[in-house]
């Protein structure tokens, strides 16, 4: 794996475009945020304004979370709250010209990044999986 | 990052021990390892037998999905079926002893990896997160 190579990786070739990233909008209801991850099978997806600009995060664990009671998980909160209630708004973001090196960092804790581009226009998202797929071709080399 | 210094790490060291992972067993309600997932903040986690063998995965997407109705999701489903039905048994298993390369390429479609001992026992898990903390580590010296 010869440092140079991996670490002149471009990442706009490793995006998911945003016409195939799944997403809810901010003032979808949790039950219809928890129907769009179960129906995509994601565990989290990203929540978007009606300008397609990123406003944060929301995933199965931080609904379920949000509706669990002393004995047992209330579903019947999930009409009466919206996304925007219970998103995580610190949302892992990097400009598509930022280097694969910070792409590798930020991916140690985060399934997947959000990509901008220097417009701060939302372009799609790098997953851990297309971060992984890389390093082991070039390990393989 | 020199390859053959990445390739020489023993995966023993990033194994997660047993006794840190949230685990269902075969005959828990869904109920019940619904409620161990938000729990513990995990979106998904090995099944074990009464003999600490593994015997499968067990998601909240797995969970959710088989309940999920025409109209919406089914929740008083939960308590009449159990992990057995409805968790993956096709389960992404290594020895601590194989090649670091060979957990790399696994970890590509897999969030985590459950590591077995040669005499077959479960001793932990292996996370994405680890092996990209270990990558990162190469490719900054
Ligand atoms: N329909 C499918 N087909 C094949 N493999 C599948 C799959 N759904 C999940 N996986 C596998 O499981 C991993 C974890 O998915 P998860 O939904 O927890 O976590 C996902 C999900 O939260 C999000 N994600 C991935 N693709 C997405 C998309 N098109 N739209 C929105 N979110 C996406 O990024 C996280 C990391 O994705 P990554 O690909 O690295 O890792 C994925 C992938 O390896
Ligand atoms: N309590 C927490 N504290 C800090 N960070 C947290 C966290 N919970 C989740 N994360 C972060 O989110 C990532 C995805 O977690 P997820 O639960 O979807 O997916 C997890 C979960 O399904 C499983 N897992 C991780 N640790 C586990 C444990 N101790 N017991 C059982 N399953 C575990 O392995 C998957 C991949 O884990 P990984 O660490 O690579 O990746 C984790 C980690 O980077």
């Amino acid at each position: 794996l010869q440092t140079s190579t991996i670490v002149d990786q471009e990442i706009k070739e490793l995006v998911i475009p945003i016409d195939n990233v799944a997403h809810v909008q901010l003032g979808n209801s949790l039950e219809h945020a928890l129907l769009v991850l179960v129906k995509s099978g994601y565990s989290a997806v990203p929540v978007l304004d009606l300008s397609f600009k990123i406003k944060g995060l929301i995933s199965k664990t931080l609904i379920l979370d949000s509706i669990l009671g002393m004995e047992r998980i209330e579903y019947e909160k999930l009409a009466d709250h919206h996304v925007e209630e219970v998103m995580n708004s610190k949302v892992p973001r990097m400009k598509d010209t930022d280097t694969f090196t910070r792409a590798l960092e930020l991916s140690i804790n985060q399934p997947f990044l959000c990509i901008e581009n220097d417009e701060g226009i939302f372009i799609g998202i790098l997953t851990r999986r297309a971060i992984l797929a890389l390093v082991y071709r070039h390990v393989r080399k």
